[in-house]
């Protein structure tokens, strides 16, 4: 991990596994294996990616702990990601939703909390991941209101490009961009 | 048009608004305004990316045309699809729903129709556009189905990875993945 952070400071891109394993003080072939069982396939002549490596490697420390997530908005979409049972297969746990709205929804058996209840709940809880699925005009002043209860990581799904304070990270996910994909392949990178 | 695809034919990666613009028997700076309607970027140096002009101009031609959709698997996820009114703001359509439950769900006004009527239903509605929302082990053999239906694009919400025949276009969106990138940033591609 420290080899590569070193690397990856130094600017370098990629690595072969012969300078990485002589970094590393183990043979070339014990490092392969073991970046096998990581699923990471240095393309072969170019070597390993830097980055790719240590983004591999924070996962695998990860590997046991759970991220706690919020759903704010529990609409259509909102409470179909409420009732996915498989997000615990990979580490990811929803623990509560927020809405304007917190009349029961049929098939989801967690709790859905009032807006005002937001920053105490996540506080409480220990959260700081946020999946967005309000309509697009409340999506940046919502953004605003969880950076401001602690939130640090957002999954925004309205069609809305969220400006936050530079510490939260943000991944939109823009399922109209993923069909327009498939009818005129990769368009403009979102303009933010 | 015709000046982007011989470009692209003969491996050119970017091209510099004043090439193009010879190409094309226009003056530069009208061009360059004409790509400004498009929001198409010329990074500053390098030009613009051909592959990116072309698939802008595929849309903009494509701007009036409505794209017909199929959701199969009408469970939480493909039920928040068939919900959502604004997809027609981007062109396409949501024609019908298949499923192996036909029974009505609430707020979904569209039809939804047994799965052994898919064929019939494809070809008289002129659709080759599916999004695919069912449980991960029925999704291969679905997408087998969808393929001999007529279906030529596929926008995968499940995490299978889909084996089709070539001319058939698959986009995988894979929720998990995009939360993992707040946690670890980008991991390896996935693994096809
Ligand atoms: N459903 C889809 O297929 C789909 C597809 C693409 C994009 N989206 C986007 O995802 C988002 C959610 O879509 P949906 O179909 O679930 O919408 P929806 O209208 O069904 O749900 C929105 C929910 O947000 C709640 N809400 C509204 N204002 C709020 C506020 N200020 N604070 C907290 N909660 C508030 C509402 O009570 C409702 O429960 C939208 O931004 C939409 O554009 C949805
Ligand atoms: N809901 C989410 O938030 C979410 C998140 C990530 C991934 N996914 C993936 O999206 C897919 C749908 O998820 P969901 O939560 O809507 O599941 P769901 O169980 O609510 O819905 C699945 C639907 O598919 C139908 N179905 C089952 N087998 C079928 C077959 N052979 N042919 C036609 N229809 C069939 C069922 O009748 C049901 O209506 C799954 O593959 C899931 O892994 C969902």
């Amino acid at each position: 991990m420290n080899a590569l952070v070193g690397l990856q400071k130094q600017g370098v891109g990629t690595v072969s596994s012969h300078n990485l394993a002589a970094l590393c003080n183990v043979s070339a072939s014990a490092l392969r294996k073991d970046l096998m069982a990581f699923r990471s396939k240095g393309k072969q002549r170019i070597g390993y990616s830097v980055a790719e490596l240590l983004n591999l490697l924070k996962k695998e420390l990860y590997r046991d702990v759970v991220e706690k997530v919020v759903v704010v908005g529990v609409g259509s979409f909102g409470s179909a990601l409420m009732k996915y049972n498989n997000f615990s297969l990979y580490n990811f746990q929803i623990v509560a939703g927020f809405d304007e709205d917190t009349t029961h929804r049929k098939g989801i058996n967690l709790p859905i909390y009032k807006m005002d209840m937001l920053a105490e709940t996540v506080k409480e809880l220990d959260v700081t991941f946020a999946i967005l699925t309000v309509p697009e005009i409340a999506a940046q002043p919502v953004a605003r209101l969880l950076v401001e209860s602690g939130i640090e990581k957002i999954l925004n799904f309205t069609p809305a490009i969220l400006k936050v304070a530079k510490p939260v990270k943000v991944n939109h996910v823009n399922l109209v961009y993923e069909m327009e994909y498939l009818l005129f392949g990769a368009l403009e990178p979102e303009q933010a």
